[in-house]
Formats: structure tokens, sequence, C-alpha cells
């Protein structure tokens, strides 16, 4: 799907593409530790595939946990938010932008405050 | 700026990298010139050079457009979500995906709510395959996220920062108050 600019796109191809992958974390906005939502454990996923979240099973609940919270709030750090915890809006429409899909954070150390020392971080990981 | 765990780089002997593009995706010169143009963004401030060469296999970078599950363990997930990834040296693959609207020339002004700038994207994972992590500075090209319709292309004075700690500096451009710095390109709409 290459095109030179936006008219060049077909409008009858526009209508399919408004859909993002995670549309639906838009619902999750306004919700809070101790909450059970339906949602959250894809949450989870997104921010276990980034590197927020250490859980090797790979199974998550709905909670809102505090596995969960401290997620959300070194997210929050990392991209200049207000470290609440809680998924406030601005914290909700960041994470729904398009990103790269390298992880933020590796082995639980994070590489992007990590204070410009890669001493910081203890492990390779080839991704 | 920030780098992979244990700093991986290109080693100093390879400073003239070459690239290549997958060849079942048989892209366009269109296509093949954002990327020449991406590459110059990095070699402007480094000593890296970087060429295209017709062999896929015995390239530094592999580009390539995938969908879904494409072998390397990290999934597309079809329009937006993730983009593209890359692996630090001196693996030297930049994967992309091929789900989302590519725009190849003016992003600007977008009327799609899906249309991604192409060199964009390249630049910041470029920046990936020589060596450097995400960066929390907003405007900096190694910034996580980008929203469609939205062009940023040059790199901020963190980015220089970064790739000149691992690489140096550009024999031919050391100064870090060049162009680059009085007009950068971002612009757009969200």
């Amino acid at each position: 799907n290459f095109f030179p600019n936006v008219s060049s796109i077909p409008p009858s191809f526009l209508p399919n593409t408004t859909a993002g992958a995670w549309d639906s974390f838009n619902k999750l906005s306004g919700c809070r530790p101790g909450q059970n939502v339906t949602g959250i454990s894809k949450l989870k996923n997104y921010f276990h595939y980034f590197g927020y979240i250490t859980n090797t099973t790979g199974n998550f609940t709905d909670d809102f946990d505090d596995d969960l919270e401290s997620a959300v709030k070194n997210y929050q750090r990392n991209f200049n938010l207000n470290a609440t915890g809680e998924l406030d809006e601005s914290t909700v429409q960041q994470i729904l932008k398009p990103r790269c899909g390298v992880a933020d954070i590796v082995n639980g150390t994070s590489t992007m405050n990590s204070g410009k020392s890669s001493s910081m971080i203890k492990h390779t990981v080839a991704h | 700026y920030s780098f992979f765990p244990g700093r991986p780089r290109w080693p100093a002997r390879q400073s003239d990298l070459t690239y290549a593009f997958e060849p079942r995706n048989q892209l366009s010169d269109d296509v093949k010139r954002v990327f020449a143009s991406a590459f110059s963004r990095w070699s402007e401030w480094t000593p890296l050079t970087f060429t295209e060469t017709s062999n896929y296999f015995a390239a530094d970078l592999k580009i390539g457009f995938y969908s879904g599950d494409h072998g390397d363990g990290e999934a597309f997930d079809g329009v937006l979500g993730t983009l593209a990834h890359a692996f630090a040296p001196p693996a030297g693959l930049l994967h992309l995906d091929i789900a989302e609207t590519w725009i190849t020339g003016n992003v600007i002004a977008s009327g799609s709510p899906s249309a991604m700038d192409l060199e964009s994207v390249a630049v910041h994972e470029i920046g990936h395959v020589l060596g450097l992590g995400h960066s929390s500075v907003e405007d900096a090209i190694m910034f996580p996220t980008i929203p469609s319709g939205v062009r940023k292309v040059e790199l901020d004075r963190d980015d220089i920062e970064g790739i000149q700690v691992l690489y140096g500096t550009n024999p031919d451009n050391n100064s870090t108050t060049g162009p680059s710095f009085g007009g950068r390109e971002i612009s757009g709409v969200t």
C-alpha cells in the first residue's frame, strides 16, 4: 500500500483502514487500580510486549492489579506524562498512537529514561 | 538517547554499510528513494556511509515489508498498532508492516486517519539498526510513537548526540549548529 500522497489513495480504500489495532483500549480510559474491566488483559499484553510487565506466563486477568499500576507509571514516566498509575485520557491517547515495535524496557530496565548510560542495562537482547 | 543492552554497534572497520531490499517485495524506485533519503539523515552526522546493493543476502542491512507472523517472533498486527521494528547490530534487519498505508511523498494535511509517512518511520528504524534504543525526548527521531499524517525526518540534537557516542562525527560535518537544528522538519496533522 504505497502512495505518493494522500490524494492518490483510492476512496474505496480508506474506510477499511480506520480501525487501528489498539482501538479497543479507548474504552479503558478512566480505569484505575482495583477495578476489573473487560479488556484489561489485552492491555497487559500490550505492556508485556513493550517490556513494562515481565510476567513470563503470558496469562493475564482483567484485574487492574499492582503489576499493571507499576507498568502504567513506568510508561507515563517514559512518555513524559503524569505518573499517576491510572489510565487517564492523556495516557490512553498516547497508548493508541502507532509506534515502533521495539520494546521500551528490556529485562525490567528502561532503555528510555536510563540516564543515557548503557551500563545500567544488564542483559543483551537482540531485538 | 539510549542504547541497546551491551551497547552493540557496527565495528569501526565496517563504516561503509550496504543495504538491500527484500526481493519478493519488488519495491518501486520511489520507495527506494525514500530509504536513500532516510539513510542520508544519519550519514550527515556520522562517518557512516550507506550504499544500496542488489545482493540481498550479502547486504549488511536487509529491509523488507512483511505481514503478520513473518518468522522473527515479532508478528505485525495489521493497520496501525506497531508499524515496524528493527534489530540491533550486527543483525541489520529492518522490517515494516505491509498492512500500513505508506505515503512516499507528501503526507502533510492528510485526510486519512491511517496514512503513515514512510521516511519518518524509516529514519527511526535505521536508528535501531545502528544501535540506538528509544528516547524519551518527544522531538527525537527515536521517540517510540508517531501519529499518522505526521512527517518527522530530521534528527534532533538528542539523536545526534547518541549516534555520535557510538560512531563519532562526520569528518565533513562536525557542527552541532547546522541547518538541521535551525529549521527542523516536523510537520503535519494528528
